[in-house]
């Protein structure tokens, strides 16, 4: 089953 | 002192209606630049981020960068007073802890004025690179609209795949199974009913329905919508706003466990 990913493994804060 | 002044309060209702399902609060950053405004959904898996450029106003001034904390609700309450044809002008003091919104008719026969407080917010900037994706998709955004509430019918996942066939977006549940593919119709004389997709490999990722259908609330926003995808990476769906700005949402995937 495919599990939502988030947003903050993508981007980084700044 | 910022102030800004715009034709028409229809396309900051519409901005509005395209951010509220997504954000409860947010800072409206404002620069001698325009404005713009990012935040993610409380669960951080989308996140909006808008510009206005300032020649989009018909006047802008910003002395000194001041971000407004705004709760988005109270804001859309507040642009509900204003009829779609009157001019609307924000005005927030430096060091200030409101702003003014004014709506002027088009008879200049009524001038209304509300205040609205402001919010101390603390936001998380994310950094997101400019980068080029593997595959575009530019369709009209009524139809983006259409296919992501009819596969909403179905499923709560949509697989959107790429190939040089065109573009299939599929959703299945436990009734069934419903698959809507679109073809490049570049050629198609009027450019806002245009399909066209660019690609450099074939690829498939598969998105959560609840948050494209939170998305396509900026579909009066613009004739067309723009998906840009790369392989697990997360999606952009770009509405553009006349030549002035944009409001773009990205959404993370969902990745095989």
């Amino acid at each position: 089953k495919a599990k939502q990913a988030s947003l903050m493994s993508f981007f980084s804060k700044k | 002192m910022f102030e800004a002044r715009m034709a028409q309060a229809a396309l900051l209702k519409k901005v509005l209606e395209a951010v509220k399902d997504l954000v409860t609060d947010a800072n409206w950053d404002c620069t001698s630049a325009g404005i713009s405004l990012q935040a993610m959904d409380s669960s951080h898996v989308s996140l909006v981020s808008l510009l206005m450029r300032k020649d989009g106003f018909d006047m802008y001034r910003c002395d000194r960068p001041i971000s407004l904390g705004i709760n988005i609700a109270s804001m859309t309450k507040i642009m509900k007073c204003a009829n779609n044809n009157d001019a609307v002008t924000l005005r927030a003091e430096d060091e200030g802890d409101t702003v003014v919104f004014t709506f002027e008719s088009a008879d200049q026969e009524k001038v209304s004025e509300f205040e609205m407080k402001l919010m101390d917010i603390d936001s998380e900037h994310l950094g997101i690179p400019e980068r080029e994706h593997t595959a575009t998709v530019k369709m009209p955004a009524s139809e983006f609209h259409g296919i992501c509430r009819d596969l909403s019918t179905i499923g709560e996942t949509v697989q959107v795949s790429v190939t040089k066939e065109g573009v299939q977006f599929t959703a299945s549940g436990d009734t069934g199974k419903g698959t809507i593919t679109l073809r490049n119709n570049s050629s198609v004389d009027e450019e806002s009913q245009q399909v066209v997709i660019t690609m450099q490999e074939e690829l498939s990722l598969s998105f959560a329905l609840r948050y494209l259908n939170f998305f396509t609330k900026a579909t009066a926003l613009a004739d067309s919508v723009t998906l840009s995808m790369t392989a697990d990476l997360p999606l952009v769906v770009e509405y553009r706003i006349e030549d002035t700005g944009y409001i773009r949402y990205f959404l993370a995937p969902k990745i095989d466990d």
